[in-house]
């Protein structure tokens, strides 16, 4: 199973150690350090891939970051470089496709893009506005708040609505959830989409707590951790991600983003 | 006893809750929300005046604060009108000290600038740098590094670490915490002078600990302290900016900051 994730978000929002613990892989580590740590003179999309087990079955992901998004004084059109990517790879199964031969095309789509928002506590900010607006007709988007732990959970709720308050006045198109055949699954579901965006927390260490083995983070008031739900949402954002939507993410990307491209490309 | 303070950083970073904590007055408040819900078209140095009592001592303390200030997709010179707010004071001052009479001249210069880091782990952003460089011969600057309670005690301590390499790096001067006469004292400002930049947490809830009454933050997985040495460092901030060093700040501001400013300004 191939799938391809893009990660982004300013420096310093937990990303790589949030990929770490969704997959329980140090993809990112000493040989292959965060994208804070490869910043270039511009924003480049940067590809690496990783073999990935997952209730035995292997998953070939392969994770595209953006060193240097947001992170300049001057941060116009740093989403340009992302949208380039994004098109050069529909461009790449277009050319694919359209061969004589097409038993088994690669797909190398960007399935899903992980926009990862800083957790100020106002809102969002314009760069945020901006990157979702240039890129939600040609990439699933899955906004996450960033390093959850910096916030109350009073405060977590009121963010929330004040960025889908903000996403649906900019008429911003996030990738949707659908709905299942099953009733049972579709109230579960909705409990699930209604944490949108998801409150994240990521940790690269594993401790103790009351006997069991917990990924967490250990301050000095308590240990935030990673997989309680009642501490932030990876839980909802890892199986949705990985154990139930993995399929429809790279539908809707083939469906829908991928043939707006190519009726657009063919059209003019 | 008159003081001017300037706040400094992006939107988000607890700002007006550390005022608000500081001084334990609701300078930000309904009626003048902190500079996230003020922000124009341009950065705009705005001041708000507050009376403070601290140990039976009146301060009358002027805040001014940036609202905008590095929030834009483009923040190119973003410090520009606060470079231009705190000469247009020293030229207040150049002006009411070249009247014939000047018996009590009114001291609106800048004491001190707090600027504000966001808690990202890596190090300082290049729009920190930009602004502190721009500014460290014209205020005192003491660095501070927002939200703290975002942060392990490893992750802070060598976030403060990387912090210091870079500031001495790019040989930015920032405010120096004086030496004392007193042996014991110097002592004590020595550890004190070791947790710069100071890490700080700020809150406007009052909750019970352990039958104290404490100013926190509530999370799910404990009570991070503002006033508890062990979770941040707000008490030195405290203590250092308003019970031992404001004299120390003002007289800084009098015979270098502004006296720079003087020789400059007479000699060209
Ligand atoms: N508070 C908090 N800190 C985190 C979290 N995840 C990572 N960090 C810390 O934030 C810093 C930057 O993390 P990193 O994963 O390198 O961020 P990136 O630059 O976005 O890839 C490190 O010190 C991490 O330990 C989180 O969920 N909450
Ligand atoms: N984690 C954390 N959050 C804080 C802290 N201080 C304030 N906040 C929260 O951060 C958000 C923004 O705070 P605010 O003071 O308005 O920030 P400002 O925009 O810099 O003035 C609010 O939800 C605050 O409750 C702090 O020390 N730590």
């Amino acid at each position: 199973f191939e799938f391809t994730l893009m990660v982004v978000g300013e420096s310093g929002l937990g990303k790589s150690t949030l990929i770490n613990s969704l997959f329980l892989s140090d993809l990112y580590s000493k040989e292959y350090p965060g994208p804070a740590f490869r910043i270039k003179k511009t924003v480049q999309v940067e590809t690496t891939k990783v073999l990935v087990k997952e209730n035995g079955v292997s998953l070939r992901l392969t994770i595209c970051d953006t060193p240097g998004f947001g992170d300049a004084v001057d941060n116009s059109d740093c989403w340009q470089p992302v949208i380039g990517h994004i098109e050069s790879k529909f461009e790449d199964y277009l050319n694919a496709e359209s061969m004589v031969s097409r038993t088994k095309i690669a797909d190398n789509r960007v399935h899903c893009c992980l926009y990862f928002i800083a957790p100020t506590g106002h809102g969002l900010k314009p760069l945020d506005i901006e990157f979702m607006k240039h890129l939600h007709d040609k990439v699933n988007i899955i906004p996450l708040i960033a390093k959850a732990d910096t916030m109350t959970p009073e405060e977590c709720l009121k963010f929330k609505q004040q960025i889908m308050r903000e996403i649906r006045e900019h008429q911003i198109q996030l990738y949707e959830f659908p709905e299942c055949d099953d009733e049972e699954e579709n109230r579960l579901n909705k409990k699930l989409k209604s944490r949108v965006p998801f409150a994240v927390v990521g940790s690269n260490t594993v401790m103790e707590v009351g006997g069991r083995r917990v990924r967490g983070r250990q301050y000095p008031w308590g240990i935030a951790e990673v997989e309680n739900i009642d501490h932030c949402d990876f839980t909802v954002l890892r199986d949705m991600l990985i154990r139930t939507h993995m399929q429809d993410l790279k539908d809707v990307t083939n469906n829908v983003h991928y043939e707006n491209y190519r009726s657009k490309k063919l059209s003019s």
